[in-house]
């Protein structure tokens, strides 16, 4: 994982990300800011209401707003795919590619809508799902000139990493390893439940910002803690010998080696509780809210139209 | 950053030229990704090999140095391997020996062992895909048909590989094959190494399967179940597999060993056909002669 | 890989959706293995 690119330039922690996306905010600020002056200076006849007007609605988004309006568009990327019938990684892949696209650009630069079939389709071509861009565009009412069109800026923002390993499959790996290691003391078809209301709640904390503080099966076993604490807990106690002087699972009892594994599964259930409070907020915003800040977008972008 | 000097190949999807980072003076392989004419966009064949090579770092696998747009063509930079093992085994002018054999099989396997434990399936294995840098290591190239090894129920297809290379299974339409499509061709490229002509040219993919089976025996049921469920399977020619005197006779200079070895990429039934870790730890890899040393290679 | 921290059960786990696929003669024919699919579920869970 330390060699994925995904890792490597897609991991951050919570400073580095606020930071981040302050200076992209910053940035996307200036230029509107900078329009917005050009503007006026090219139209000296403003009246005194007008100017008011443009000071009060043709002004930048915040950083907060940005993340509202991202997010947004994320859950609708997936619910989007979802009518589609795209396979779950599928959809996943275009939620993080939409997400990270903004990691990079400010929503002052491109407006999600303009890049949202845009990020389904390649996610369908970087997932092996492909589907060419004629059927896409009948399917999605668009047009294959305006999905094309930022195709490019797309690969480029994502700086050419297309590879991503999401919760899912860990999931999986989990479900499989549990059963060895709770051997006769876990009741499957239980199990089989438990993994299908997980699925659920890795697709829901694809939309908060673990997926740049912890790894894939983190978030997995946050999953699986929220769903059921006792028996994540008990896995994780045999798994990495949490509780003192436990038996590890090959019988032997190496101080050194028992010593380290207990070090990581204290550490790691720390980071799990840390993952699981972050996938537990809710964060949905309402419609007008949302509506809001797109005339803001819409007004600083074309300030005749205030 | 990057000058390109030559222009030294040119695909379907891509130019290829030579140049030099600037900041190292080292040499460089540019890929320059057509972009105009795809109608459906970005090339697929190019979003394989920027998606795999970024995940990838080994000394058998080629390595993908930067990735950057100019004049709104994709470029990939990639390390310069001026050489591949189509020309090595083409040119008779070139002498070579059981341990050069064995080093270069040892590094493609080594690559693969390297993709397969990333789950990523090349699908395009062949001698001119593997090629040679100047210190002599092998590494695994073009990546354009690459995939993941996909969910469990994901359906693949089964036109891969290029023809004289391409195992059993594709020939007959698999949909859910495994990383032995790629063992298959390092097989069939292992033969070729000791024949230095190409083992099984078929002349198209109907002949593809007659070739392939006149060389190594028609399967069965028996050796590989539910073979027969193959649509194509009733309409095929039968033959028997060839003895272990016949193999001897063919591959003259091959050990028992390295018979052994070869059988086992070769094997029919792809749940049995040898995995790369299996082929690394094979008694071939520490019988005499060594693998050559990279650097002491033709 | 120096220490996978799984070991592969050859006796099998509960998993309907593998097994059923496992059992398809296309599935055969072609050269699937549910333990390649375990391998693969698991070193996600691990890495």
């Amino acid at each position: 994982y330390r060699h994925s690119s995904q890792y490597r330039l897609w991991s951050f922690t919570p400073e580095q990300l606020n930071q981040r996306r302050i200076d992209i905010n910053a940035r996307a600020a200036l230029r509107t800011d900078q329009n917005l002056k050009e503007f006026k200076e090219a139209h000296k006849e403003l009246t005194d209401e007008e100017l008011t007007a443009l000071e009060l609605k043709a002004v930048p988004v915040t950083v907060e707003e940005e993340y509202m309006l991202v997010n947004y568009y994320a859950k609708m990327i997936i619910s989007f795919a979802g009518k589609m019938n795209l396979p779950t990684e599928v959809a996943a892949t275009a939620a993080s590619f939409l997400r990270r696209f903004y990691l990079v650009n400010s929503v002052m630069d491109i407006v999600p809508k303009e890049i949202f079939y845009t990020t389904l389709f390649f996610a369908c071509k970087s997932e092996n799902y492909f589907i060419g861009v004629e059927s896409f565009a009948k399917k999605t009412k668009s047009t294959p000139e305006s999905i094309l069109k930022h195709e490019f800026k797309l690969l480029e923002s994502l700086q050419f990493t297309l590879m991503n390993h999401h919760p899912y499959k860990a999931l999986h790996g989990f479900f499989l390893d549990i059963q060895t290691v709770l051997q006769g003391k876990v009741d499957l078809k239980y199990m089989g439940q438990v993994y299908n209301n997980c699925k659920k709640t890795i697709t829901d904390a694809l939309l908060t910002d673990a997926v740049y503080f912890f790894t894939p099966p983190q978030i997995t076993l946050a999953a699986l803690l929220r769903e059921d604490e006792a028996l994540t807990s008990k896995y994780l106690e045999l798994k990495f010998n949490i509780i003192k002087d436990a038996p590890n699972e090959d019988g032997n009892s190496d101080p050194i080696i028992d010593s380290q594994k207990r070090l990581n599964g204290r550490k790691l259930l720390e980071i799990i509780r840390n993952c699981k409070e972050i996938i537990s907020r809710k964060n949905s915003t309402k419609q007008e809210e949302l509506s809001r800040i797109a005339a803001k977008i819409h007004f600083s972008q074309n300030p005749q139209s205030v | 950053e990057y000058s390109k000097e030559k222009k030294v190949g040119e695909g379907t999807y891509a130019v290829v030229y030579v140049g030099t980072k600037y900041s190292t003076n080292r040499k460089v392989a540019i890929k320059e990704i057509k972009t105009s004419g795809f109608k459906d966009g970005l090339d697929m064949s190019a979003i394989r090999e920027v998606k795999y090579l970024q995940e990838m770092n080994h000394v058998n696998v080629i390595e993908l140095i930067d990735v950057f747009m100019a004049q709104n063509n994709l470029n990939l930079v990639l390390e310069f391997l001026p050489a591949d093992l189509e020309m090595i085994i083409k040119d008779s002018s070139i002498l070579f020996t059981n341990a050069d054999i064995k080093s270069w099989l040892l590094m493609t396997l080594r690559g693969v062992h390297h993709c397969h434990r990333n789950f990523i399936l090349h699908r395009d294995l062949k001698p001119n895909n593997l090629l040679l840098a100047p210190d002599g290591q092998l590494k695994l190239a073009d990546f354009g048909l690459a995939r993941n090894m996909g969910s469990p129920q994901e359906i693949l297809t089964s036109n891969v590989v290029t023809r004289w290379y391409r195992a059993p299974e594709l020939l007959f339409g698999a949909k859910h094959y495994t990383g032995a499509i790629d063992m298959w061709s390092v097989g069939v490229i292992f033969a070729e190494l000791m024949l230095r002509i190409p083992y099984l040219p078929g002349k198209d993919d109907i002949d593809q399967i007659d070739v392939t089976f006149r060389a190594l025996g028609t399967p069965t049921d028996r050796d590989w179940p539910e073979i027969s469920t193959f649509s194509t399977y009733n309409k095929i020619q039968f033959y028997p597999p060839p003895s272990r005197d016949e193999l001897r006779r063919r591959f003259a200079a091959a050990t028992e060993n390295a018979l052994d070895l070869m059988c086992g990429m070769l094997t029919m039934n792809p749940h049995k056909r040898w995995d790369p870790t299996k082929c690394l730890t094979s008694e071939f890899f520490v019988e005499l002669p060594e693998p050559t040393v990279p650097e002491e290679l033709p | 890989d120096i220490h996978k921290r799984y070991t592969l059960t050859d006796s099998g786990y509960f998993d309907p959706f593998i097994k059923e696929l496992e059992a398809k003669k296309e599935y055969i024919a072609s050269g699937f293995r549910a333990d390649y699919v375990y391998d693969r579920m698991l070193t996600e869970a691990f890495m």
